[in-house]
Parts: structure tokens; C-alpha cells; sequence
């Protein structure tokens, strides 16, 4: 393909925070992120996928160090908002392929995730734009993640 | 906040497609990926939230030119993964906020989160990158979504 890979990115100072079961209507997202804004969180990573019969999960990461604001932060949401529960896990590592051309380049996407797989290593999340594919891994496949999507993507030479 | 917002871009022309339930197991993001790659398929955004009790949705974009290829696509990843169904979508339309400093700056999201579910637009899909808050909403509600989000974050000045 013709996208040029300028490099892999990581975080491992991450944590991300999922609350499932939202009802997809118009506000909700707004409700989430009104409340994490007025506490001045750090929200890098933010994924929603479809809904399906009027439900969807909502993901955000926030800067570990912040993980202390998460309990008011939820106390707020949830007074305005119905979801099943909250799941907050710390033990996650943002890794982003970062290149141009990376839209329209399902080869970009289709060989970073095979090579992914020949390792074992699940991808919890992936959120894309044109210039950036960033996935949500296990902090511990971190190191492996990284070395794999260096070699096949001939960025150490 | 201090993030710097330079843009609202819009696309019409994509159709999403989603498989539902698909396993949370190495190797299922490269077996979607791999056939749409093999048939040169313009894949723009990818999304998939977090696994519950071992299963996720997987939703991508494509060029609604391309959905001629997709029964051929569909029928190669039928092969070697097992899902619930495929939702297919082709009245979305893709909005994305463009800035620098998007980037833990949830008074941005909750900004343009908050302008839209005042207008009762709903919020299909989020994706965002550090300079990127991309969103798929319905195509009848792509030209007020532009309006709104211009008056907000006052783009016409
Ligand atoms: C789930 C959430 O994004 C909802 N669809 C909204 O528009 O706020
Ligand atoms: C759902 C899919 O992304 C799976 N977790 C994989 O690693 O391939």
C-alpha cells in the first residue's frame, strides 16, 4: 500500500472507564462528558460504537494520575444518567500507529492487526482517523506490541 | 479551554457496516480486516469498544461506492469468524471536529456533545484522536450538525 508509517506512539499512564448499557438518545454523551469536563479531566481516548436496541457501552481514558477525580466524576454522571455498571481498568496501554495515509488503507490496518494476532495480543479498543490508528491493549503486551509493529513495518531501518 | 479548534469537516459518501457479537479474541480484528485489504477496500474509520463477557462489536466505514464489493467481503470474513449479524448503513454521514489541543480537552467534547443533543441530533459513533473528534450521525441530520457546531465553537468570525 501506498501509506507511509511515520512511527508507533504508547501511553501506559492510562486508565480507561467504560459505563455500559447507555441508552443511545440524544444527551447522553453529553451528560458523561459535561461532568469529566467541570472537573477539568485529561479525556484523551473517547469510543462509542453503535447502538443496538437503543443501547450502546461508552468509553473514555483519563490520565491515571486523575483516577482519584473518577469517584466524584461518576457520582455526578450517574445522577443523570441509566447505564448498567462501570468498568475501570488501569491496566491498559495506548498504542497508535501513526502515518499518513492511513485512511483508506484497510492493508495498513489489516497487517498491523495480523501481526498483533501471531503474537496473542487481544485489542481491547481501536479508534482510527486519517493519520492514526490507535488501538487499547493490555499494559503487559505493551513491550511485545511496540517491537512487532516496529519489525513489520520496517521502522527500525 | 485552551484547545484550538480549526475545523468542522464532513463527509456524506460512507456506508458503516457492523458485526454484532463477535468474539474478544486475538486474531478477529485481522480476519475483518485481512479480506476488506485483499479486495481494496476503502476503509476509513474503525471502531470497536471493549469486550463484555468475551464479546464486542466491530464496526468500519467504507466508501458507499465500494458496497458492491461488500457481499464478496462478507462472505470471505463469514469463513473464519462467527458473529450475531452485519448491520449495514449507508444514511450516516461523518463529522469531525478539528483541532489542535483536542487532546484531554473534555471541555471540547462536552461542548460539541452538548450543541448537538440540544438539537436533538443523536450520536451514532465516536472516535477521537488528538487532533480529531470524529462522530457518525444520521445524513438527515448532517447539515444542522455543521450549522450548530460552527455557531459554537464560533468558526464563522
Ligand atoms: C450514546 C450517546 O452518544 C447518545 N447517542 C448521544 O447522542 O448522546
Ligand atoms: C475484537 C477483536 O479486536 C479482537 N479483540 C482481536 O484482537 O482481534
Amino acid at each position: 500500500e501506498n501509506a507511509e508509517i511515520s512511527g508507533i506512539a504508547f501511553q501506559t499512564d492510562q486508565t480507561k472507564v467504560t459505563f455500559t448499557a447507555v441508552e443511545d438518545t440524544p444527551g447522553i454523551a453529553s451528560k458523561i462528558l459535561g461532568p469529566l469536563s467541570e472537573l477539568d479531566m485529561k479525556v484523551d481516548v473517547i469510543v462509542q460504537n453503535v447502538g443496538i436496541e437503543g443501547k450502546t457501552d461508552f468509553t473514555f481514558t483519563i490520565a491515571t494520575e486523575e483516577k482519584s477525580l473518577l469517584d466524584e466524576a461518576i457520582n455526578n454522571i450517574q445522577k443523570s444518567i441509566n447505564y448498567k455498571e462501570v468498568i475501570i481498568d488501569d491496566e491498559i496501554a495506548k498504542v497508535s500507529i501513526v502515518g499518513v495515509g492511513i485512511r483508506s488503507h484497510a492493508g495498513v490496518a489489516a497487517k498491523a492487526f495480523q501481526a498483533l494476532s501471531e503474537n496473542e495480543i487481544n485489542i481491547g479498543m481501536i479508534s482510527t482517523s486519517e493519520i492514526k490508528l490507535t488501538l487499547v491493549i493490555e499494559k503487559d503486551d505493551l513491550e511485545k506490541a511496540v517491537k512487532v509493529l516496529h519489525d513489520i513495518f520496517e521502522l527500525d531501518k
